[in-house]
């Protein structure tokens, strides 16, 4: 595609063509969109994020991630849509407007570029990051198992080999720690969004302890709305609540790192499941799943924007 | 690349606790090389699990000797694995 107009929203993409997307975007929306490279992956990839921003300084933030986990293909597919919503909509949406004009919007699609190669080139089905283990033969880390937040509990393993492994150390992975690096350098980050496949589901922190967040009851009415609100495309159905209780217990993950770092509204999604494709869903959903799914978006980053904090 | 040729994605259904830690042991039978693409949550909620071809027999032996149902969610991964290739390949060469 010579533009992101021609570019084919219904069709899984490669990793060049996902950053040359983002390149071009760029390109022809100098005033709203810039590429920010927050580091590298192990294997040298530029983990790119896009800003989406209207002016301002160190304006308050929202950031959305996909692609974390290499093979949930409809999350970096979804991000790429999301992507070209947000410059679509600014400006003829009032809600993403009025979001735009008071905050940053963060995007990076592709959290797990070498996973996400891994995926297009060797194994369809691979997970986690591609970073070696010392006095292992097995490879890569669970990302969503590496952050500093009950590191290392119950709900992650200490197997290598395990698809959950959750790294010799917390951040012991440069994707993960990129993103440490930046939240933190920020600061004022006030949603963190982290976008996974597939299991219909929208939850809050936390995931390794019962103890419910400060924030529990806010956040599990915000999420009962976004479900509700991306329910009425499709009739898609989700299930919600806090991670531990309505998946298992799942420790040192991405949104009980954030949520204790003081971003209130902390979220983590798991696309469609149809019950027939699993990690194989069909490009044609990939339009549908990402529409839904702006819709829930949308409720939290709205909510957001008018509850400062 | 890696071939996925005979593997399945069993949907298993757990009806009870017992059930639930049966399952739960077959993550750590770690000769059957299975992939839980969908966790052991709770009861009534499904479990798919990729079970490569030479485990696919002892795997549902397992799951029919515990009185666990479960359903074939994919017959054969790598089948569905080409068509998703040939899709991606269609498309990059619609342009020539």
């Amino acid at each position: 595609p010579r533009n992101t107009d021609s570019f084919d929203y219904t069709q899984y993409h490669t990793l060049s063509e996902i950053y040359s997307f983002q390149d071009m975007l760029v390109a022809e929306n100098p005033k709203l969109v810039s590429k920010i490279v927050i580091g590298q992956s192990y294997e040298n990839r530029p983990l790119n994020v896009l800003k989406f921003s209207t002016g301002g300084t160190n304006r308050p933030a929202i950031w959305i991630d996909t692609g974390i986990h290499a093979r949930e293909w409809i999350t970096q597919a979804s991000g790429t849509w999301f992507a070209k919503k947000l410059v679509t909509d600014y400006g003829t949406d009032p809600a993403l407007t009025a979001i735009l004009n008071n905050m940053d919007i963060f995007l990076e699609i592709s959290v797990n570029p070498d996973g996400f190669y891994y995926t297009h080139n060797n194994n369809r089905m691979w997970r986690k990051t591609r970073k070696p283990n010392s006095g292992s033969s097995c490879v890569g880390v669970d990302p969503n198992r590496n952050w500093d937040a009950g590191f290392g509990l119950p709900g992650a393993s200490g197997n290598p080999c395990s698809e959950t492994y959750h790294g010799p150390k917390a951040e012991s992975e440069s994707e993960v720690k990129a993103i440490v690096d930046f939240v933190k350098s920020h600061g004022n980050i006030k949603a963190f969004i982290s976008i996974h496949s597939y299991s219909q589901m929208l939850m809050y922190p936390f995931g390794y302890t019962t103890t419910p967040a400060k924030d529990d009851a806010e956040l599990h009415s915000l999420a009962e709305k976004a479900i509700t609100d991306l329910a009425s495309l499709y009739g898609t159905s989700y299930t919600y609540g806090s991670l531990i209780d309505t998946i298992y217990q799942a420790s040192g993950i991405t949104i009980d790192w954030t949520y204790n770092q003081g971003i209130k509204f902390s979220y983590t999604f798991e696309l469609r499941d149809t019950g027939r494709y699993g990690f194989i869903l069909p490009a044609n959903q990939i339009v549908p799943t990402a529409q839904e799914t702006w819709l829930a978006l949308m409720t939290i980053m709205d909510h957001t924007n008018k509850n400062p904090y | 690349k890696e071939s996925f040729e005979g593997h399945q994605v069993l949907r298993i259904i757990p009806k009870d606790d017992i059930q639930l830690s049966l399952i739960k042991e077959l993550e750590d039978m770690i000769h059957f090389e299975v992939d839980f693409w969908k966790e052991v949550t709770r009861v009534n909620t499904p479990v798919d699990v990729r079970v490569p071809f030479h485990s696919l027999q002892s795997v549902k032996i397992y799951l029919e000797t515990q009185g666990i149902e479960y359903s074939i969610m994919i017959e054969d991964l790598q089948v569905m694995l080409d068509e998703e290739q040939k899709e991606m390949m269609s498309v990059a060469r619609a342009p020539e």
